[in-house]
């Protein structure tokens, strides 16, 4: 089974200011309920 | 030859069972086959409306282990092996059973809620096992997207073009995965009761919960805005200024032949508006069969609509997706559509042919990998092309009266949503 979340989400050209999308994750990584998969 | 007869000893021997499948498939293939042909003959006899409505059903294509695979009544095998795992195993086999398959498949048994094997009576409740309270703590960043799910990245990125990026580069269209925004039928769309949303609270220094209203939900959970204010459009983010840029400010004239320029563009409703300055981003997690199998919500949205597509069930295994393209639009699957804070937000689960069947707490309604999905979808398909209709290709219901302020099924982040169950 999977799961696919498709959202909207602040533009991240600005990520350098803090202002934009940001992943935390990499392909591949195992993950756990809760745990932050990206920020804005 | 009359003494050859008489005298050749005859020895009967089994036929290999190798024999056995490579004639069946055989048999499945050549019946494929007669029922593709038969298909194309009945599309050819429609009227223009009822022929696109059935070109709508998407058909696997890839290579020959594919082909063979999209003969194989999966739905069936499915059904069956979900019945096969309710079957009580005898109480001393438990332990050793669910052993091995823990060792097998990685589960980490320490996180259990139910730590006594011997009260799993199958394989079904044991793969649907609770975690321990505090083994999964949540991110303490309020602005940050939990995983819904114990799994595996797959991919994550930008929906570049309307496209969602498959491993290996292949690609599917967000409107194949989600459903477009056509208008649907009555016949397929229905409005689902559900309680009246609120926010349960764990107290940090009890063991109890309790109620919280919006507000201190809110508060409590560091955010500056409540779900009734986000969805009502009254709350203004003051740090969500870029959404209009004052610098692109004009006159109305002008700025009106802009909106009537992009929205040329804008040619699919999941679009973020052309004048915020928001983009679509993915990611996909694949569920290993020894994960935690109940999925959550990963941060405060409301949920405003369901679509199921009855689909199939193909493994969703890493294997399958770089082999079969655009696996998630064939296969079964739900998908919620809502709202968060910064816009659309979608949640889809994606069923496999072990777990056939996905649960939804919020929703009693829906039913998967049921034998009745095909007969319904079945029907809506031929009431909608009876009503002039085009049927989407999936049976929608919608949270709208969940709630007297709310315009949708409200969640905050951590909460279960449901779960992907055997069969």
């Amino acid at each position: 089974s999977s799961i696919v979340l498709v959202f909207e989400a602040p533009h991240d050209v600005q990520k350098g200011a803090g202002a934009g999308w940001k992943w935390d994750i990499e392909k591949g990584q195992r993950v756990k309920v809760g745990q932050a998969l990206g920020e804005v | 030859l009359g003494a050859a007869w008489s005298s050749t000893k005859i020895e009967w021997k089994p036929i290999p069972v190798g024999l056995g499948i490579a004639f069946l498939g055989l048999l499945q293939f050549y019946k494929s086959q007669r029922a593709e042909k038969e298909r194309l003959e009945r599309e050819a006899a429609l009227p223009d409306g009822e022929e696109v409505a059935q070109r709508r059903r998407v058909r696997p294509s890839g290579p020959w282990q594919v082909q063979i695979m999209s003969t194989l009544p999966l739905k069936a095998l499915s059904r069956v092996w979900g019945r096969f795992n309710e079957l009580d195993i005898p109480y001393y086999l438990r332990v050793p059973g669910f052993k091995l398959y823990s060792w097998i498949f990685g589960v980490n048994l320490d996180e259990m809620a139910e730590p006594d094997l011997h009260k799993y009576p199958n394989l079904a409740a044991f793969f649907y096992r609770e975690l321990k309270p505090g083994v999964r703590p949540l991110d303490p960043n309020p602005a940050a997207l939990l995983s819904p799910s114990d799994g595996r990245i797959l991919q994550f990125g930008t929906i570049e073009n309307g496209e969602v990026e498959q491993v290996k580069g292949m690609t599917y269209s967000l409107d194949a995965l989600l459903g477009d925004k056509s208008t649907v039928s009555s016949a397929v769309q229905a409005v689902i009761p559900v309680k009246k949303p609120h926010h349960i609270v764990q107290h940090p220094d009890k063991d109890s919960e309790s109620m919280a209203t919006d507000e201190e939900f809110a508060k409590m959970n560091g955010l500056s805005y409540t779900l009734p204010s986000l969805l009502s459009g009254r709350h203004k983010f003051p740090d969500h200024k870029d959404v209009i840029d004052a610098s692109t400010h004009s006159t109305s004239s002008s700025e009106a032949k802009v909106k009537e320029e992009l929205a040329k563009g804008q040619t699919a409703w999941w679009m973020p508006k052309p004048i915020s300055n928001t983009a679509l981003y993915y990611v996909v997690i694949y569920l290993a069969p020894g994960d935690y199998h109940r999925f959550h919500s990963p941060t405060p949205w409301v949920v405003e609509s369901r679509r199921h597509f009855a689909g199939e069930l193909y493994s969703v295994s890493p294997y399958l997706q770089r082999t079969l393209p655009g696996l998630f639009t064939l296969n079964e699957r739900v998908v919620l559509l809502g709202r968060w804070r910064w816009g659309f937000f979608s949640y889809t689960p994606v069923g496999a042919t072990n777990v056939g069947s996905i649960k939804i707490n919020f929703d009693a309604e829906l039913r998967t990998n049921s034998l009745t999905t095909d007969t319904a979808a079945d029907r809506a398909a031929a009431l909608a092309a009876k009503n002039g209709e085009t049927y989407p290709g999936f049976a929608e219901a919608t949270y709208s009266h969940a709630s007297d302020t709310l315009m949708g099924h409200a969640l905050q982040r951590g909460e279960e949503m449901g779960g992907f169950q055997l069969g």
